[in-house]
């Protein structure tokens, strides 16, 4: 199955 | 204080229905590079970045850094009030807490002013590093917005794989499965209308159909988009805003436990 990601997977918070 | 003078304002109320279904209330930042957005929809899947630099404006005054908040849904509703042709022009204090829009008519005889309220937003910003993508596609904007549309509806979720060959769009549902194949085609008479593709390697990455259908909202601001992808990483839908910069919308992609 496939699992929705968020963007805090890949981008580092500022 | 805080001054910029947009000749084009028909831009800004472009770019409000591009983004304000994705986003509730986001930071505007104005600095001398010029007036930027980040933010993230309410899921943290998707994010956009909107860049209008300070030489597209035709007056540009920004003495301090500011971030003002504000409600996109309500600064839609008050750029409405603005014609097609007007002059916009976005005024703040330092420390207010109101922005004002002021709409001039292109012959002069009407000048409106809208004051909004500010609103103090958390925001979190996220560092995108720069990235170089294995798969870039630029297509006109219309193509990719129909697709989108069509794709979603027989399904949810849309594959979208690039190779030399071409970029696939398939998807699969209830009723049953398509497929929509673009090949590069650069033997077109107006640039705008190529399809171009340049790969590294392939890619094959699944997305959600309604985030990209919302990217497509900015499909009046620009003639192409650039579909910028990498294996096991966030896409980027880029629409170029003529002269003065772009909005960048970036999804994370769907993957295997």
């Amino acid at each position: 199955d496939l699992n929705q990601r968020t963007l805090a997977d890949f981008f580092c918070t500022n | 204080m805080l001054e910029l003078r947009l000749l084009q304002g028909s831009l800004l109320k472009k770019v409000l229905e591009a983004i304000k279904d994705l986003v509730t209330d986001a930071n505007f930042d104005c600095s001398a590079t010029g007036f930027s957005l980040q933010a993230m929809d309410s899921s943290h899947v998707a994010l956009v970045a909107l860049l209008l630099r300070a030489e597209g404006f035709e007056h540009y005054r920004c003495d301090r850094n500011l971030s003002m908040g504000m409600n996109l849904n309500n600064m839609s509703k008050m750029l409405k009030c603005a014609g097609n042709d007007d002059i916009i022009t976005i005024k703040a204090d330092d420390g207010g807490d109101t922005v004002t829009f002021m709409f001039e008519s292109p012959n002069q005889d009407k000048i409106s002013d809208f004051e909004m309220k500010l609103m103090d937003i958390d925001s979190e910003h996220l560092g995108i590093p720069e990235t170089e993508y294995e798969a870039i596609i630029r297509m006109p904007s219309q193509e990719f917005a129909r697709i989108c549309r069509d794709l979603s509806t027989i399904g949810d979720t849309v594959v979208i794989s690039a190779s030399k060959e071409g970029v696939k769009f398939s998807t699969k549902g209830d009723i049953g499965s398509a497929n929509v194949v673009c090949r590069q085609n650069t033997s077109v008479d107006k640039p705008e209308d190529a399809t171009v593709i340049e790969i590294q390697q392939p890619v094959s990455l699944t997305f959600a159909l309604r985030y990209m259908n919302s990217f497509t909202k900015a499909t009046p601001l620009s003639n192409t988009v650039t579909v910028s992808m990498s294996n096991e990483l966030p896409v980027v839908v880029e629409y170029k805003i003529a002269e003065m910069g772009y909005i960048r919308f970036y999804l994370a992609p769907k993957i295997e436990e």
